[in-house]
């Protein structure tokens, strides 16, 4: 089982629609696969069809008792091979409880054993804030995927973000190996690419060479609550995630 | 002088882009315009062409010490009419150090009352999360403007938003009158239309006329560090805007 986080501090970046596409281009190949929702707003959950503002059985019920039964917390979607550990706005309040104590940080991980004979592929959508859940999920994952918007302000952005990876990848003692995802880039705009070339120079190993393009269908497909690969597998964005997979399987030998 | 403050707990929804671009316009039309940049990612103090990083005087400065002068804080920026009271990374430990203290929410409208006679518009840039800075903005303001993208994952966040402003606007007498603006609207997108549609049905009252259009200018404006309105007068994005404020001024009378 391989477990890969995605995640930034900067919000809109495009966190959730990398989860959710890998995890539909994993599922169609026939791996069986886990999406986490580790973001108090439960977009995730949202997009898949449950509400994090009432739903009983969600992650945070294993925070508070880590002796519940994960396999009874997992949720079925309405596509095979794919399943959810959904998110609670209740989440939220975990860093105030957790926050101080020491040894938090492990939780997900330990759980995540419990399960790594029913799942191939485990993908972590992450709250746009440093805290116990971001803690949480990259002391878990084998491999980190950082969205970036190819545009000005989200480069500031990023600089911040490896700052705090670096500071956690201290803490840890194996280093997590991570890529750097340009997304929503647009062709036609001089800053998209100057910001593209920026990221080219300035992370030339860690820079994935799949570059998401700006496409709208990636809206209809939250609209719809189906991952795009599903809805429409020909459009522009997915052809860019697969490309994107390709070289993670590539990278990551399934284990 | 009339405070407007840009908020929503969402990230990534167009807050420093409707920020500075309204400022733009007001200094245009030859209002004195100050932006503050409540945000410990300093969007609005980098797309000014200072670093939030480095900064010397900012925001920091004046909840640490509020019998600082607020007049050698405040910096001016390229453009006539338009000024700026920096953010800092730094002020990211207000929420740690400020948060359990009472009464840390009239900071910086006491503040803005000493400049009152110095500008007629103060725009408020906010951070996407509910905390002292933002609660600070909202005892501030005379007016608050939410931006919400016109797709289904931020409509959820727009509940929650809501369901924060009417936690606060209790513990404060006077309710805060808001405006609900629509952003990055693609006519093309169903999702788009559906959003916008929703929208109209659940907050008729509350939601602006103007709709700002996806217009993929702003980046270019953010990497010039130019407000929209001054770099390119006839983009699509600057009329909706224009059309934003004309309602704004319609409705708040200059005091
Ligand atoms: N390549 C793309 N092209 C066009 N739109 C995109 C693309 N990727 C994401 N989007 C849209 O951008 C918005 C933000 O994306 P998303 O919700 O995935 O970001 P996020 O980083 O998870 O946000 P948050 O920080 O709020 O969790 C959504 O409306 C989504 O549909
Ligand atoms: N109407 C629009 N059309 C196209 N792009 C837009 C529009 N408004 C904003 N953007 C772009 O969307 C991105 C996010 O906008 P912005 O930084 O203003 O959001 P924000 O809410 O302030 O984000 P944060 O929560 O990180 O502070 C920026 O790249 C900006 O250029
Ligand atoms: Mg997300
Ligand atoms: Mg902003």
């Amino acid at each position: 089982m391989k477990v890969w986080a995605v995640a930034n501090q900067k919000g809109g970046v495009g966190k959730t629609t990398t989860t959710i596409t890998l995890a539909g281009l994993l599922s169609l190949r026939g791996y069986r696969t886990l999406m986490i929702d580790m973001d108090p707003h439960g977009s995730l959950t949202s997009y898949s069809g449950y509400d994090p503002d009432t739903i009983e059985d969600s992650v945070y019920s294993l925070f508070q008792n880590p002796d519940v039964m994960i396999a009874s917390v997992i949720k079925r979607t309405k596509f095979d091979q794919l399943f959810l550990l959904p998110s609670s706005t209740a989440i939220a309040t975990l860093d105030r409880q957790l926050g101080a104590q020491g040894g938090m940080g492990l939780i997900l991980s330990h759980m995540l054993k419990r399960v790594s004979s029913r799942f191939d592929y485990v993908l972590i959508d992450c709250p746009p804030m440093l805290g116990v859940l971001m803690v949480n999920a990259l002391a878990a994952c084998d491999h980190l995927i950082i969205p970036v918007q190819t545009e000005f302000l989200a480069l500031k952005g990023l600089e911040r973000m490896m700052h705090t990876l670096k500071m956690i990848m201290r803490s840890r003692n194996i280093p997590v190996p991570y890529s750097i995802l340009p997304t929503m880039f647009d062709r036609r705009t001089r800053a998209s690419q100057q910001s593209l070339q920026f990221l080219q120079e300035r992370y030339p190993i860690e820079l994935s060479e799949a570059i998401i393009p700006v496409d709208t269908q990636f809206r209809e497909a939250s609209r719809a609550g189906m991952p795009l690969p599903i809805m429409a597998p020909d459009a522009r964005g997915v052809g860019a995630y697969a490309s994107l997979l390709d070289s993670l399987l590539g990278q990551a030998p399934t284990g």
